[in-house]
């Protein structure tokens, strides 16, 4: 009953808390042509981790921003403007906190609960693998 | 020094699970 393939249906978190889950997942956003959606979610707790006072974690934070929300990718389509406004102006005025990317990975978060999820969930990629 | 790309690399990979 608590096999793998039960914990991935149960939600996201724990899809994306499983490695093979994970990869299946990335494997299926990279067909939709919406990867960086998935890398964008783990950037975001890969920094939340970070040192505060290693220099490494500004560089990160601008490498976040501009691979994913200063320019038009997916990612920053899916976001409010205020919330591009946000982390723009933390960025600008060289203030950085681990929870600064907090609010948009909870709506990319909810965007991929509602739709990239369920769709994975009967697509053929995820179909085949159980 | 690491590029961005690298950084941002190792940032996401932190973040991936771990096989158990």
């Amino acid at each position: 009953p608590d096999s793998p393939l039960s914990r991935w249906t149960k939600s996201l978190h724990s899809l994306l808390g499983d490695q093979d889950g994970a990869l299946l997942f990335r494997t299926f956003l990279e067909r939709q042509k919406c990867v960086d959606t998935l890398d964008f979610w783990f950037a975001c707790n890969g920094f939340r981790q970070m040192d505060l006072k290693d220099t490494k974690t500004h560089r990160v934070a601008k490498a976040i921003y501009k691979r994913y929300i200063e320019n038009n990718s997916i990612v920053a389509k899916q976001l409010k403007p205020a919330t591009k406004t946000y982390i723009r102006d933390n960025i600008k005025k060289q203030h950085i906190d681990s929870a600064m990317f907090d609010q948009a990975q909870t709506e990319i978060q909810t965007n991929m609960e509602e739709n990239a999820y369920q769709m994975f969930l009967t697509s053929d990629i995820y179909l085949e693998y159980v | 020094i690491d590029s961005e790309d690298d950084l941002l690399q190792e940032c996401i990979s932190s973040a991936m699970p771990k096989k158990k």
